[in-house]
């Protein structure tokens, strides 16, 4: 479902040239549960942005469900994303201005699901989330990992095939940590490919295939060629 | 050198109102080592904010060094905040528009340091953070875990009597975590005063004094009375 060939991302500063990936080539089949792990700047967060459409690589490829979606145009990418890939942000990027329902509920409208079958699925996501009483607090009123929260529901709310998740607990305790991952697990028996990247090993180690990545490269993988 | 007197702070949401937090009184005493732990959306956050002089409370007192806080202008709370406070915040409020080494130079800037003075101090102070070749990059060219170490070099340039800082950890793997406490670590040695909001037990655990807040009060603190 997922395979990566070659894919490198080279970043330009000045005159430094930035090798945030270095020639990774991957295999997640579908339905499968994957962890990324690796030290600060290794290259996670940029592997999940071109797994997510969000980038493209310098060189290799990305093929999708059999489609080579490397040379896909904006409009083309945006369309793959709503209707198959939900993504959790390291830092979440919600929308100021809306609360917290409405940007659960974003979504849901850019695909034109009606209002009615809307409310409901927005706010059950949020209960499960332990938000029900913060429906209605936009970001800046809410504390970091109440904000985290939002972005992991607003993620999930079409029921994507893929979940790309970047440090989904990162602001949370242990609880509520718990909870997400236990929410993410559920997907998971329902068939979705979760691919996590995560800094904490006790929820790195629960995933069925384990990554690390060092220096933009994949440095281990407890199932080499994804199978 | 800091007493809270039955803090309290609520805010407005519509027609609830959100006991952030509720009628905190804490003593700590200089040089002291405290870490402060809870569920995401216990006041922790509120709580920092309200002692780096970012936040008043809504009814209570805040003394710092015996001096009354709790009403001064908001041109005096800046003065105090660049003399006394460095603070880490949960998420960085890094400035765009400049490089690493201009975001940590800032506060010596604001000073009045002249550059001769600013720039090894800079420099060092990033190295300290193994960020010694990402000087010249702007937030959005770094890693989440490099922003953090920047907006934590940022926090103690100006080598302040008391540091608080908000999940400094959170978007760190195990080695540079530890890096970060070290270096935090070594801040108390020299007399600094460091609170820290975390939800990681095994740092946590590392202080002199844990405290541990439930829904905007202090649960547990094994060192009451501040003593
Ligand atoms: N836009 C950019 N321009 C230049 N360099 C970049 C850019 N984005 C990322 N980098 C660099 O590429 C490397 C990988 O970044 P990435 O964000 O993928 O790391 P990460 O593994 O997610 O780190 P963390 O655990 O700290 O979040 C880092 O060294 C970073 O400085
Ligand atoms: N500006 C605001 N308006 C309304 N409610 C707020 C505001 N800021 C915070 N809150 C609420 O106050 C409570 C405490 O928030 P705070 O950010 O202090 O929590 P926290 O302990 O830091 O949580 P986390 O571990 O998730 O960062 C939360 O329930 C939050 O929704
Ligand atoms: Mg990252
Ligand atoms: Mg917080």
């Amino acid at each position: 479902m997922i395979r990566l060939q070659g894919i490198s991302r080279y970043f330009q500063v000045g005159d430094q040239s930035v090798h945030a990936l270095d020639g990774v080539s991957l295999d997640i089949g579908a339905g499968q549960y994957v962890s990324i792990m690796g030290p600060s700047g290794s290259g996670k967060s940029t592997l999940l942005h071109i797994l997510g459409l969000l980038d493209r690589p310098t060189s290799g490829r990305y093929f999708l469900n059999n489609r080579d979606t490397t040379d896909l145009d904006e409009r083309a990418q945006a369309q793959a994303r709503l209707e198959q890939i939900g993504f959790v942000f390291q830092f979440f990027h919600l929308v100021p201005r809306l609360t917290a329902f409405d940007n659960v509920a974003l979504p849901l409208v850019l695909s034109g699901t009606p209002p009615e079958d809307r409310n409901d699925r927005v706010r059950q996501r949020l209960e499960v989330m332990g938000l029900a009483d913060r429906i209605h607090h936009r970001p800046e009123q809410l504390s970091g990992g109440q904000r985290q929260r939002v972005a992991i529901a607003r993620a999930t709310i079409m029921n994507p095939a893929i979940l790309l998740a970047d440090e989904p607990t990162g602001n949370l305790d242990r609880a509520s940590g718990k909870d997400v991952v236990d929410a993410l697990e559920a997907l998971v028996q329902q068939g979705i490919t979760l691919v996590v990247v995560t800094h904490d090993p006790d929820i790195g180690s629960r995933a069925a295939r384990r990554i690390h990545m060092v220096d933009g490269r994949v440095a281990e993988d407890s199932m080499p060629g994804g199978l």
